[in-house]
């Protein structure tokens, strides 16, 4: 796993 | 998008009003940190500056854009409007923000997934945020009879990030490859700071009297 590189929470 | 993380955007849309509600209506700040409101503003300009490159979708670019004007409005009134900010109580409200700002900087700089300018500001607003009401809940300690619409603003301030957490679990067990420890563990420790508070508006609340916090 690996953080994920999209911030798609506010 | 799934109702958690709905739910904790509206909680924390609606705490946002409540405490513009409180400002415009009563023309008071009493009991608020400007501190913290002040956090906050530097929190959502930092996080929020993938609105000049990144699309996620619309409800989230519009999200953005009012937090980041609520953020802003509410350290106009308080610093500058020519009635509230008389109101301000800057002596209740002398927790040293500064060193909020640095530390979560420099973790910023230490644990990052990312080593980029905008990653590394991103997880300094991550890092910033969970400790920006820290200011806000000494200063409810200090200041005798708490106001409903102060109280129900730090409440649901605090229910915006219980909510959150439940999205986590839910994004996890439901989705593949969704992973984000620095935002988990953050929001973890967030959402542990309103323990104590919690405890003394909950029984303020079923004793139904004033909120005091000792």
């Amino acid at each position: 796993n690996s953080q994920s590189s999209v911030h798609d929470e506010l | 998008m799934n109702v958690f993380r709905l739910a904790g955007d509206l909680t924390h849309l609606l705490s946002l009003v409540v405490l513009l509600l409180k400002i415009v209506a009563t023309k008071s700040c009493r009991g608020v940190s400007a501190k913290t409101q002040e956090l906050y503003a530097i929190v959502f300009v930092t996080r929020y500056l993938d609105l000049l490159f990144s699309f996620v979708s619309l409800y989230n670019s519009v999200m953005k854009v009012v937090f980041l004007g609520s953020a802003f409005s509410i350290v106009y009134f308080m610093r500058y409007h020519k009635v509230v900010r008389h109101t301000y109580d800057r002596e209740l409200d002398t927790f040293r923000s500064s060193f909020l700002v640095a530390g979560s900087m420099v973790l910023a700089l230490l644990i990052n997934s990312k080593y980029t300018f905008f990653e590394v500001l991103w997880t300094f607003s991550i890092y910033l945020e969970a400790v920006a009401i820290l200011p806000q809940l000494v200063m409810l300690q200090r200041t005798g009879n708490i106001d409903n619409l102060t109280g129900n603003y730090v409440f649901l301030l605090g229910m915006y990030r219980g909510l959150y957490i439940l999205n986590w679990i839910y994004r996890y067990s439901t989705e593949r490859r969704y992973w984000q420890m620095i935002v988990w563990v953050s929001g973890i420790i967030q959402t542990a700071l309103y323990a104590d508070f919690f405890y003394y508006y909950l029984k303020c609340w079923n004793e139904n009297r004033t909120l005091v916090i000792p």
